[in-house]
């Protein structure tokens, strides 16, 4: 069930965009 | 019928598909997206705020009798109304079905290949490569999809139209263009959906790109 | 009373939360999983799987009558019942709140730290330790909510327990014991969930992990 679940498609990066989006609108909304 | 307040930030997609679904059901929608209602970055860190909405993210919704969601897809689908939904149990289930598809399979791919020409990130050509591939797989199956269909689930605009067009409005308007003659059904389904009067009252004039946009430094 | 095929691959938290709603609704499902009724990466890959499921993805349910569906929420949905769904419009938004958080705020932290504890990606200190902040940081907020709470909408189990279970699962069982012991409240409700006897049909017993599973290369 390893092998399975390496095929998983998992966005792992989610946070990073999560927190450029926060700081991008944070910054544009002063 | 539900009556509240959505805090976001302006030209928030994700609070679009709630503005949207409450035009449909004729909701009463307040949008809280600057001061002094609403400061991003300031009244989500409030105590006030977090205690209602611990996660502090947005667009968060607070009914008028204090009724208090998060999630943008949980917010529309209660501003919605049965038709929005799916009326039967199967449309229900293909209803969110694409819903969890604009989430799973769109947004990932489209914010990694948009995100730099916005100036949100740095610009990586591997991952906006791969990122432009993977969007493309989607609408393949999406264009294929609506062949035979004007919108996604039955014969009228539903949450999964509103989840979908939402999470490719960026894509469209900033990178799409050069694309959509490769998918002439889904740009048809997209400025179909754009170009009815609740979605309008929302987004107002939805332009496709003209000019595939590069990175923004 | 909806009857069809669940195709998934063994194992899969993604399939569970299908499994588990059916055996609330006793919904008839049959589970192919293994040969000669399903071969994860070469059936989901054969023109006839792609007709039905476009992308490729499981879950994919097929109904007797031949109703398809992709998307693990939206088969768990189908599959349930009104009361799993949320009887009234504000349960069945909470609903849907907690399910969406389930997919946006545990599972790309969850996969992060623990999918090298099994060997399926490279170690990464920065990743692993942000990873396991946003894992903290979600379980503070579940516990504060499930203070006061058996569970997470209204007075029984709802498609927001399962899926939320259902995420946690490999957290659980591989490395949160160590954090279990601040999150009294999480624990008391994921153990009051997976042993609930349609919860234990589809998952069988479920140890919560000893020892803190770390990265295996």
């Amino acid at each position: 069930s390893v092998d399975f679940l390496a095929q998983e498609k998992i966005w792992f990066d989610k946070a990073r965009y999560d927190q450029a989006e926060r700081c991008f609108y944070e910054r544009m909304n002063g | 019928m539900a009556a509240g307040t959505l805090y976001t930030y302006p030209d928030n997609w994700r609070a679009f598909k709630a503005q949207i679904a409450a035009q449909y059901s004729g909701a009463s929608l307040k949008v809280a997206s600057a001061a002094p209602a609403f400061t991003f970055g300031q009244t989500n860190r409030s105590p006030v705020f977090l205690k209602n909405f611990p996660l502090g993210k947005v667009p968060a919704y607070q009914g008028a009798d204090g009724f208090c969601l998060f999630e943008s897809n949980a917010i529309a689908h209660y501003l919605g109304n049965e038709e929005l939904r799916g009326a039967s149990p199967e449309a229900a289930a293909q209803v969110l079905q694409w819903v969890s598809f604009a989430d799973s399979e769109i947004i990932p791919p489209a914010s990694a290949w948009v995100f730099p020409t916005l100036g949100i990130m740095q610009f990586n050509k591997q991952a906006t490569e791969q990122a432009k591939e993977d969007v493309k797989k989607v609408l393949t199956m999406l264009n294929q999809h609506l062949n035979t269909r004007t919108f996604l689930v039955g014969e009228r605009v539903s949450l999964a139209d509103i989840a979908v067009v939402c999470s490719m409005l960026t894509l469209f308007c900033r990178s799409l263009s050069l694309l959509s003659a490769a998918f002439p059904n889904v740009t048809r389904w997209f400025v179909t959906c754009v170009n009815q009067p609740q979605f309008k009252a929302v987004l107002g004039e939805v332009k496709l790109c003209e000019k595939m946009a590069q990175f923004d430094a």
